[in-house]
């Protein structure tokens, strides 16, 4: 709910957001971790970008774009720009031990 | 359901306080539809999950409890090892370092597939008929997608020093042999009796009759059974025929060997742990039995190119 919460805050940037295997019943074959810190990207990306907002060239253009015809062009988003890697040791349906790393499961940054 | 039910009294449809048969129907009908709503809710989760689990390659949540199954210590270390991987990755190591890391001693599998995936031997009551010093290891590899590519498989044998070996120990100097245990190639001719050399063999065709079975030999360490170790043995080979034609998995035969057999002061295998022994509980076989470990790389997984 955007509402109620700290995601008013208009500038993009990094909010937590930590995913608990246990609370999906997931903690019955994960064996490692229990959970991770998941992080995602919210709030706005406003004229003119600062150097902060890790924006790239073409949100600097649709940003100047929007900023002359708003009902155009939509203001360029909020979205993850840099990831990183989880490793989890889990049981297979064959109950066998199974060590596997999935990439871009963390936000690392956000930019527009 | 539950919000239905608890309606005001005045609030209730004229239709349903007239006709008590109706409302009946109607309390039915209203029911129905929030089971139906609780029905759907449960097929979107139910959509989500599958979803989420097959982002994570598998096909359905493994119905499982981890608490039946004894994970390998080594396991651990290795997901320990990942752990440390990723954050380093996180936070941007130079190119020069990841190159180095890549080729270095450790497990340079572990480094560049994504998934591992560890076997332990399929017991047979067989296995009480073949001599100490050997051993016929099986293993049902058969839970690997087809759609992993190898990259590597090792096969882990402890061992620890035997009794008799325990007791000459107590007389040697601790630095001695420590130093012995680095320069592993500096021997002298009176340490020779402490050397043991494992083999292990592909089973390329089984024995079916006395001598017409055929064993490959794949890989062979010579290991210090003054030490309280682990060999790592590369099986790569033999993983490579089970996964392209899985009828051809026969298992691996190992063997151990005093290097100078006349001499060695270990003319058994006890000190290799190849099987259990009979005092040995659950809990200490977990973690000292050879263990096949399998390196792959699940395509599925592959990071996507960076914009």
């Amino acid at each position: 709910n955007t509402k109620n919460s700290v995601f008013k805050r208009p500038h993009c940037r990094r909010y937590n957001m930590y995913v608990d295997f246990r609370k999906v019943d997931w903690d019955t074959w994960i064996v490692a971790p229990p959970g991770y810190d998941a992080f995602f990207c919210q709030g706005e990306c406003p004229y003119p970008l600062a150097k902060h907002m890790n924006a790239t060239n073409h949100a600097v253009i649709q940003n100047i774009i929007h900023s002359k015809n708003p009902a155009r062009v939509p203001a360029p988003c909020c979205v993850p720009i840099k990831h990183s890697a989880i490793s989890m040791l889990y049981l297979d349906r064959d109950k066998k031990v199974v060590l596997k790393t999935y990439q871009d499961m963390i936000v690392e940054s956000c930019g527009c | 359901t539950s919000s239905l039910t608890e309606l005001p009294q005045g609030k209730t449809t004229p239709s349903l306080t007239r006709e008590p048969g109706t409302k009946l129907a109607k309390d039915s009908e209203d029911s129905s539809k929030g089971s139906a709503k609780l029905d759907k809710d449960a097929e979107i989760i139910k959509k989500l999950e599958e979803s989420l689990l097959n982002s994570f390659g598998l096909d359905e949540k493994p119905n499982v409890d981890k608490s039946q199954v004894k994970i390998h210590p080594y396991m651990f270390q290795l997901y320990n090892l990942k752990v440390k991987e990723n954050l380093e990755e996180a936070e941007e190591v130079s190119e020069d370092r990841r190159e180095s890391k890549a080729s270095s001693k450790f497990t340079p599998q572990a480094i560049l597939a994504n998934t591992v995936r560890s076997f332990t031997h399929i017991e047979s009551p067989e296995d009480k008929f073949h001599p100490e010093h050997k051993m016929l290891f099986r293993f049902d590899v058969s839970s690997i997608p087809a759609r992993e590519i190898l990259q590597g498989a090792e096969l882990r044998i402890n061992y620890s020093p035997p009794p008799s070996v325990e007791k000459i120990l107590e007389t040697y100097d601790k630095d001695t042999i420590s130093n012995l245990h680095v320069n592993r190639r500096k021997w002298s001719k009176n340490e020779l009796i402490y050397l043991t050399r494992i083999n292990v063999f592909d089973v390329v065709r089984p024995s079916k009759g006395s001598r017409d079975h055929v064993h490959r030999l794949i890989d062979t360490s010579v290991i210090d059974v003054r030490m309280n170790s682990t060999v790592s043995l590369d099986v790569s080979p033999s993983l490579k025929r089970w996964l392209s034609k899985p009828q051809t998995n026969y298992g691996f035969y190992v063997e151990v060997n005093p290097l100078k057999f006349d001499s060695s002061v270990v003319k058994d295998a006890s000190h290799v742990r190849l099987r259990r022994s009979i005092s040995q509980d659950d809990d200490a076989w977990s973690e000292k039995q050879p263990l096949l470990i399998v390196h792959t790389d699940d395509p599925k997984l592959a990071k996507r190119e960076k914009r």
